[in-house]
């Protein structure tokens, strides 16, 4: 970590969870819901 | 989600060991907002045919509602250790979709679908109310479960647009569970109790909670709402409120020194034998009046109660509401008691108590309280250090809370040079501190704080070289009390983004332009070590070292044989020489009635064929029989 007078954990980020979500490359529906098979062809 | 898609009320669950420390120190966390304010409660999977398996996934997900499928997963992954983001995925694991996909969105919200980033338009869909039911709770602005105005944006435009413009900067909360997410959720699970909330009193109702007078005493506490030496107004609503605002006051003046007042509680049964008791105390007595804290126990054969001092209060500073906490350990029925002491010295007026909370809770280590809080926000002179701390494990630290910036306020956690540190284990081993910027709502059940954590890493360095948590005096900065005591400060770890001024000055966080910071330092070591497997035997250890057995398999040596053991629910099964298949009572059912439906099939065709090969035999021999008659006829004319 950089030496400096705080390590900040959210890099500075005020990041949702769609955001982090995002960031990974993760297409969830809506952002962050694992749909199963049912619900998929549903959706 | 409509549908059977709910969790018994105690939900099974496992923590992974690929979660991060911090992780698993938030989610534990986060179960006790469950327990506090639902009847949700949750207990490490014990066999059970369905449970959620939090691990370190990529990303933070959930699947909506119990699917029903043994291990359920719920990723929380890196950045994901906040304690809101946690609830948020546990409530689409106990069947919440997000808030805007309601029916009803459109009369609340308006999606500016020409902002949303190309290819996630399918983000902002709705459900009919088929599939989604608001359980008759009206739309929340405030929900846990709402997207923010920049969700999926592709610019800097705002996606969602509240139709009442105030809640712009309201959804998107991710600090607690909103009142309306609490009112779904227990409708959803038919929630009476909470496994962790006792009681709740601001003494706005004559009948003061059911709490009592003492006749063990020289004095009665009495239902005001003000008193002339000050409070000028109760604690509960800061006397905004006409007609209401009540408090309780032990006029401290008007007995002799030594004289006491006792206030009862109405009796309390507990189930966890640990409680946190909260209040607000006002003093404009003398400063040595005290406040005694007991609990009159009642076991089994005693009607009396045997009363137990717990606390003294003193040096209660004079002419501002001041917030208190008391641990208690109770295991049968009890009362809590509060005593005023008149002490020695003049008084002018005495104590008032308002806003009590009891919960079977931990209490927090340590109260920061900030005092003429609002002129900090967005000024030069924000940034503010805690006085020290000491952690039950001894380790000193220091909270630095930085208000200076235009619109986000910043906290961390820094160590500090202590008197133990000669004794302690450096660098600083999986402390886990978590601060709290506390809601002062009168009743705990309502409170939106905003909590982090951050756990100390032994093994994180910086990039000198130096371990980042390794002892202040080593590696810290030379820094100084207000009294100009020199001390050792180590680097701070926390964020920049704790909450949003915006946000902070919203609801009760400032409160009589004091401000709370609660703060716990807790020791989650034991949450690294992985469940001690049994030491294996020389034989287990060498056939099944390189026997795998696939989904969860337990490898075990039966005959001297490397076999497999495999995992089963209610309804589902694994099998196979590695329980490579996956078999349930739905696919043996399915292949029993196809089977059933082919044997029919093949005996329908055979009779067929035999029906056909009979007639087909039987009218070749008719016209046999007919030719040869008609020969015999011929001879016959």
């Amino acid at each position: 970590l950089p030496t400096q007078e705080n390590f900040d954990v959210d890099g500075g980020l005020d990041q949702d969870i769609f955001d982090i979500n995002e960031d990974l490359g993760l297409d969830l529906f809506e952002g962050d819901i694992r749909l199963d098979g049912a619900q998929d062809r549903n959706s | 989600i409509v549908g059977e898609y709910r969790w018994p009320h105690t939900i099974p669950y496992v923590l992974e060991d690929s979660l991060e420390m911090n992780a698993k120190g938030v989610i534990l966390n986060a179960f006790e907002r469950y327990r506090l304010k639902s009847c949700i409660d949750f207990k490490p999977w014990a066999g059970e045919a369905n449970y959620i398996s939090v691990f370190k996934g990529s990303g933070c997900w959930s699947s909506v509602g119990n699917r029903h499928v043994g291990k359920q997963q719920l990723s929380i992954g890196q950045n994901c250790d906040r304690i809101a983001t946690v609830q948020h995925e546990f409530l689409h694991a106990l069947g919440f979709w997000h808030e805007q996909s309601r029916s009803d969105r459109d009369d609340y919200v308006s999606i500016m679908w020409d902002r949303v980033m190309s290819g996630r338009e399918h983000n902002f869909n709705t459900y009919n109310d088929q599939e989604s039911d608001s359980l008759n709770v009206p739309y929340d602005y405030t929900s846990v479960m709402h997207y923010s105005k920049t969700a999926f944006q592709n610019g800097t435009e705002p996606t969602i647009v509240t139709r009442i413009s105030d809640f712009m900067d309201v959804i998107g909360q991710r600090m607690d569970f909103s009142d309306s997410d609490l009112l779904k959720l227990n409708r959803l699970y038919n929630c009476t109790t909470s496994l962790s909330f006792m009681d709740s009193c601001s003494f706005e109702l004559e009948n003061v909670c059911g709490m009592i007078q003492s006749s063990d005493d020289n004095a009665d506490w009495q239902w005001v709402s003000q008193v002339p030496r000050g409070p000028e107004s109760d604690h509960s609503s800061m006397g905004q409120c006409k007609g209401s605002g009540f408090f309780m006051h032990f006029n401290s003046s008007s007995v002799s020194v030594g004289a006491t007042a006792l206030l009862e509680s109405r009796t309390l049964y507990p189930k966890r034998g640990f409680q946190c008791l909260q209040f607000y105390l006002y003093n404009t007595g003398s400063e040595n009046d005290q406040l005694n804290i007991y609990t009159r126990e009642y076991p089994a054969d005693n009607v009396v109660g045997t009363l137990t001092l717990v606390e003294e209060i003193k040096e209660i500073p004079i002419g501002s509401w001041q917030l208190y906490h008391v641990t208690l350990k109770m295991t049968k029925k009890f009362r809590v008691v509060f005593g005023g002491v008149r002490g020695a010295g003049a008084s002018l007026g005495g104590l008032s108590i308002d806003d009590i909370n009891l919960s079977e809770t931990q209490c927090p280590h340590h109260i920061w309280h900030i005092t003429n809080f609002t002129q900090l926000i967005g000024s030069p002179s924000g940034t503010l250090y805690s006085p020290p701390f000491y952690s039950p494990k001894g380790y000193a630290f220091q909270i630095h809370l930085n208000l200076s910036h235009s619109t986000n306020a910043g906290i961390y956690f820094h160590l500090i040079s202590g008197a133990n540190d000669d004794q302690l284990q450096w660098p600083c081993p999986w402390q886990q501190a978590t601060m709290t910027l506390l809601d002062q709502n009168p009743d705990i059940r309502q409170r939106m704080s905003n909590q982090r954590s951050v756990t100390t890493d032994p093994l994180m360095t910086t990039d000198n070289g130096s371990y980042l948590w390794d002892r202040p005096s080593k590696v810290g900065e030379v820094a100084f009390f207000p009294n100009g005591t020199q001390f050792r400060r180590g680097q701070g770890s926390g964020t920049s983004v704790f909450i949003t001024h915006k946000r902070l000055k919203s609801r009760d966080f400032i409160k009589g332009d004091d401000v709370y910071i609660l703060l716990t330092v807790e020791d989650i070591s034991h949450l690294n070590s992985t469940p001690v497997q049994p030491t294996p035997t020389s034989t287990v250890k060498d056939l099944c070292t390189n026997f795998t057995c696939e989904n969860d398999g337990i490898c075990i040596v039966q005959n001297g044989k490397a076999e497999c053991r495999c995992q089963s629910g209610e309804d589902w099964w694994y099998m196979g020489e590695r329980c490579e298949k996956r078999g349930s009572t739905r696919d043996t059912i399915v292949i029993a009635a196809s089977s059933t439906v082919a044997m029919f099939a093949l005996m329908l065709i055979v009779t067929l064929i035999s029906v056909y090969c009979t007639r087909k035999k039987y009218r070749r021999r008719i016209s046999s029989n007919t030719a040869a008659m008609t020969l015999e006829n011929q001879h016959a004319f």
